[in-house]
Order: structure tokens, then C-alpha cells, then sequence
């Protein structure tokens, strides 16, 4: 389940139709301060699932929403699709015959979801499922948002309990 | 479940125990289970790491580069016994010295073949370690667009539209 | 105290109004007191920043990078309404990028005539602003020693003893 | 009161005695990761009269005392010196007759500790007077300590205050 693309429009900073090909095995993100690095991120684990708008660094979950610049006004909707390859074999038997999967999440301003899987509407559920037991989701040990590396050395015994029962 | 946790938690303090001194070249480091309380009925997890030369001490006594160090050694022992298919680090780099920044992009290289890693950074010596670079840029004051990026000899890392 | 309180903050934010912008090239910051509540009598103090053609957002939204300028900012008002003999600041760069990293050696330089500036940093260009360089190695492990050091051209910066 | 220099002895890595003379307007205190860098900061606030063994990244006050390496056996004292230029005039008015002003702390395994402002014994509220109103202090708004900048941003608008009641 290695990310092959990630589509973004009116997601945080993002206003316009945006394209980022994940073809390689280490990639680098770089950009001035406050250009929209960290809001990639927040992309990916917001459209893997994520709940808390704390945790996407807003009040609520409509701050993802494009809300405006000098040049632009604001827009009424956000919209995030990532698609991974199946090769390495990392795949749900009920989506074993794809050779890729598109999850897409869209949120509207009057506060309504939509879940698509390959472009059919789902649920919430059906993608958080999709990813139970791969090591991925959105809040799994394999995401370190900014800042938080000291996370598993600050935490209570307790939370660094989590990091390792998410892995079990 | 709690069979099931012990047995992650043993792999996880094996990989923990024999990690940390490769990362900080000595020293040791071992993972305890802290004992269950009324309040907390699980058992949590201790880091204890003693890089080399120095007592073992209380983590909170490390300095700011050998704590990311150590939570980096953490996160990838966690991730060797459970490879997921990705991984995003946001900066984890920052408090890094440069010696500290090739052992972690030497752990990089040997975890790449079981999983991808997306590397957001500002650090030179990170950036000559991706295959790919994005630049993203916000020529257009708060509107964000993505370039592709090569990087050139001692200038700056130019941005190419 | 309290009307010496609000004279204070008067002058601070009257500073932080006109530094943000000349840190952030452009946009618009204030400070502002917050409602006074049973829980809390005293008002409490709220930063809002605007970087240039954003939209005033509250500060949480604001970038890694962006938080840390605005912090600066907000010190530095503080310093310039009363100024104190010396500042020490710990890696306070790490989250900058080379722009904003000059942007801070700017306004340390109007700064120093008053005070004495200490400043810990692994960042290049930071160390290139010092008068003075001290390094602190750790050659016999566990022990920490100071050595006098030249920053050399494009080679790492030379430790000598 | 400009510092003009610092000598540390048993305190935390630096267990033989060290000067370090800031000559300088802009100092840089440069090296690699762990190797006591952060370690000089404490030493300076801990000096000006901190009692936090928590803000000094330790348990208990006696954290500070060298506790020991491979080479070298734990040491029964910290001490640690820090001395003032008066030449800017900011200066206490029983103080003004000197050219500069050294204060000293002293902490013994024992828990016994000892303060000296010019070699003269006295008492911790004697340090901590020296250098009410002057904007310096252990706590104050001018020391920054590692990972902490984020504090004026990420604190609550009640901490916030503190910042500039000092400086009232
Ligand atoms: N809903 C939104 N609409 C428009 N802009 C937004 C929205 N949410 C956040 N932003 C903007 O995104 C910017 C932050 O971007 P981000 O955190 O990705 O920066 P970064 O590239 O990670 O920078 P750094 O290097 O400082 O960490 C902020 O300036 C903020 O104003
Ligand atoms: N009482 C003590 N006795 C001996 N060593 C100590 C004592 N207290 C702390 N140390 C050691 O000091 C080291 C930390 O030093 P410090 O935090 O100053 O590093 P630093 O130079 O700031 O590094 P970084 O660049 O990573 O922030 C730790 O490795 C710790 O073991
Ligand atoms: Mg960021
Ligand atoms: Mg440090």
C-alpha cells in the first residue's frame, strides 16, 4: 500500500487543483516557512480518517476548508483523494483484483461528509477498515506531525503503551 | 489482546535494546514495563537510554538532539517489527547535529526497502538523501502550489515551475 | 500593580503592532486582553498574527516556522519596552528556514546596543552573526569541555583547543 | 550587568573547573548534540537563584551535581560563578562601588547549600534581589531554554500575563 499520488483542491492552503506524484522511495518535502509543507501531511491523515480538528492544528474540522487570501475568497469545500498501489500485496481481499485503491474525502461548509473508495461512495468506517492492521492510519506510529518526535519521549508510560498496541 | 501485547512489546524492546547503540555508536538502552497501578491497570512503557561514556539516567536528562534521537530509535523499532507500508516524518531532523543527521538517514536506508518515507525538512543533508524532491511554494501570498525541485551544488536548493 | 500592568501592555503591543509586520515583511499583528472570567480575574493576553495575504487566523494555524517568528516578535517587544542586560536564547532558529533565519540576525543587530545576546545554534548562518564562538565538546565521553573555535570557509566549523 | 564571565565546577557534564569569558556582544555556544550545550544555560539560571529541579530537566536538585561517567567517579558539589560588568550603571545603589559583581551557588550532596554574592556568604533572596526590576532573573522574559520558544505561543493567555507583569 505504498502512496503512488495525493489530489488536493480547497484543502487548507491548497485552493486550486493540486497534483503530487509519490513515484520514488524516499522523498523529500521542502519550502519556505509557512508555504503548506505540514498542510500536505495533514492531508493525508485527514483523508485517512482523522477526527479531531485539534489534531489537523484547527478549532473545527471547517478550518481544512480553503477560508480565503488577499487574492481569492474563500471556497465551500475541501476535497483530498490518495491513491496507493496493491503490488506489494498489502490489500483487503475484497480489493484484491485493483491494482491501485483511491480513497477521496470531501467535507462541504454546511458540515457534510462524503467517503468515496475508488470512486464509490462509503462510509467513514469502510476506509478506517481499510487500513486496520497495515501499520497505516491516521494516527498510527508511522506519522510524526511537527514537533511531536519528542512525543514518545515526553509521553506518559501509558500513551507510549499506545504506539506499541497499535503495532500488536 | 494482552497476550498478544506482550509478545509486540518483547520483539519491540529486542529491536530497541539492539538499535539505540547503533544509532548513538555505544551505550545501551532497554525498554521496561512500568508496574500496573489502580489508576493505570496496564502496564506502560519506560525508555531508558544511557548513550556512551554517560550514566544510565532518566530520559529527561538527555539533551534536545539525543531525545529525538532516542524517540527516532523508538519509532523505527516499533516499525521494524510492524513495517507499515509508509512513513511521514515532519522535521524530525531539526534538533539533529549533522553527525546525527547521517545516522538517521542511514536508518532510512536500510528500512527503504520494506516501506516508502516522505521526509518534510529544511536541513541540506537530508534533502541530498530523497530520490524525489516537491518544493511547494506560496508565490501567490497564502495560496500553496507545488513545483518539482532539483538541488544544486552549494547554491540554494533551486525551485524549478 | 495593576495600572502599571496596563501601562505595560500598552507599550507592548504598540511594539509587537509595528515589529510583526517588518518580521513578516507585510500582514498585521495585535495583542489583546481577554476577557476577565470567575476562574481567572486577571485578563490574559491573546496574539493574533496575519502573515502577508493571509487571512488573521488564530495563531494555532499558523506554520512550525511561522509560530516560532511571532514568538521572537512577541519577546522582542517585551525587550524593547524593557530592555534587560542580556538574553540568552537556546536554538530558538532550529525552525526556521534561511530566510527568517536572517530576518532574526536583523533584529538582534538593532537590538544589541542594549544587550548582550548568547545564542546556542547548530544553524550556519547564525553562527556566522557572532562576534565571538565558543564550542563545547564532549571528546572524553561524559565530559564536557570548552574549546576556542574559527568558523573556516566551506568546511564544517573547525573545533580548536 | 552585562556578563562578563562564567566558571563552572561539578556542575552537570561539567566536572573540572571550566571558565567561559563572554567577551562579546553576539556569543555563539556551538557543538554537537549531548555535548552540554543546554547544560551552560542551566548553569546560568541555576546560579541566579533557580529552584525548579524540574525546570533544570532533573528530578531532584541534586541532579545538577556531576553524577559521574565511565572515566570519572560522581563528584559531592556543584558550584558554579557568574560575574557582572557594571559598566552600564545598572546597578543595586550598596553595590555601586565595584567594577563588577560575582555570585556564586554552591550545592553539596548533603542537600547544604551556599551563596556568595563578591565571596561574601548571604542568602538566596539576597541573589534574587540583586536582580529584581533589572528584566534578568531565572525566570524571566530574556532566557529562552531549548524547545521553548513555542511557550509564548502555545501557553495560555493567563501565562501570557506573567511575561509582561515582569516586565512592569
Ligand atoms: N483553511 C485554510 N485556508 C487557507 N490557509 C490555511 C488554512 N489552514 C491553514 N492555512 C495556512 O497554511 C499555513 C501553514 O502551512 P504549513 O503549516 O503547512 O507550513 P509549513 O510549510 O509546514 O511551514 P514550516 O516550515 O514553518 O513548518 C498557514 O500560514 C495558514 O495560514
Ligand atoms: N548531573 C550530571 N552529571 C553528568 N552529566 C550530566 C548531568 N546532568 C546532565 N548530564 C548530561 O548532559 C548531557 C546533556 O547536555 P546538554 O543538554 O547540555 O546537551 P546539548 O549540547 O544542549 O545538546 P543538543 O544539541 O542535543 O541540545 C546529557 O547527555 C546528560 O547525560
Ligand atoms: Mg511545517
Ligand atoms: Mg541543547
Amino acid at each position: 500500500m505504498k502512496i503512488k499520488r495525493l489530489e488536493l483542491m480547497g484543502f487548507k492552503s491548497f485552493v486550486d487543483p493540486t497534483v503530487v506524484n509519490f513515484d520514488a522511495s524516499i522523498i523529500g518535502i521542502v519550502g519556505p516557512n509557512g508555504c503548506g509543507k505540514s498542510n500536505v501531511v495533514d492531508a493525508i491523515r485527514w483523508v485517512m480518517g482523522e477526527q479531531s480538528a485539534k489534531s489537523l492544528r484547527g478549532h473545527a474540522m471547517e478550518d481544512v476548508i480553503f477560508n480565503g487570501s488577499d487574492s481569492r475568497p474563500p471556497l465551500g469545500m475541501a476535497e483530498v483523494a490518495l491513491t496507493f498501489s496493491t503490488e506489494d500485496g498489502i490489500v483487503p481481499p475484497e480489493y484484491a483484483g485493483f491494482s491501485e485503491i483511491t480513497i477521496t474525502r470531501r467535507l462541504y461548509r454546511s458540515g457534510e461528509s462524503e467517503y468515496l473508495i475508488n470512486k464509490t461512495a462509503c462510509r467513514l468506517r469502510d476506509i478506517v477498515e481499510l487500513f486496520l492492521g497495515t501499520g497505516v492510519g491516521h494516527r498510527a506510529y508511522s506519522v510524526i506531525e511537527q514537533g511531536r518526535i519528542d512525543f514518545a519521549i515526553n509521553a506518559k508510560p501509558e500513551d507510549r503503551r499506545l504506539l506499541i498496541e497499535e503495532a500488536a | 489482546t494482552l497476550k498478544r501485547f506482550e509478545e509486540t512489546f518483547a520483539l519491540v524492546s529486542q529491536r530497541f535494546e539492539t538499535l539505540l547503540p547503533r544509532l548513538f555508536r555505544g551505550g545501551r538502552a532497554e525498554l521496561r514495563l512500568t508496574e500496573p497501578s489502580e489508576e493505570h491497570p496496564n502496564p506502560g512503557v519506560e525508555l531508558l537510554v544511557q548513550p556512551p561514556g554517560k550514566k544510565l539516567s532518566h530520559i529527561s536528562l538527555l539533551s534536545g538532539g539525543e531525545k529525538a534521537l532516542a524517540a527516532v530509535g523508538f519509532i523505527f523499532s516499533i516499525f521494524l517489527v510492524k513495517p507499515s507500508p509508509f512513513c511521514i516524518l515532519d522535521e524530525v531532523d531539526a534538533p539533529l547535529d549533522d553527525v546525527n543527521v547521517e545516522r538517521f538517514q542511514q536508518l532510512i536506508a536500510e528500512t527503504v526497502s520494506r516501506s516508502q518515507f516522505i521526509l518534510i525538512t529544511h536541513n541540506r543533508r537530508t534533502m541530498e538523501h530523497c530520490q524525489l524532491l516537491y518544493g511547494v511554494t506560496m508565490q501567490e501570498p497564502g495560496i500553496s502550489r507545488t513545483v518539482s525541485v532539483r538541488l544544486q551544488d552549494d547554491s540554494d536548493v533551486a525551485l524549478a515551475s
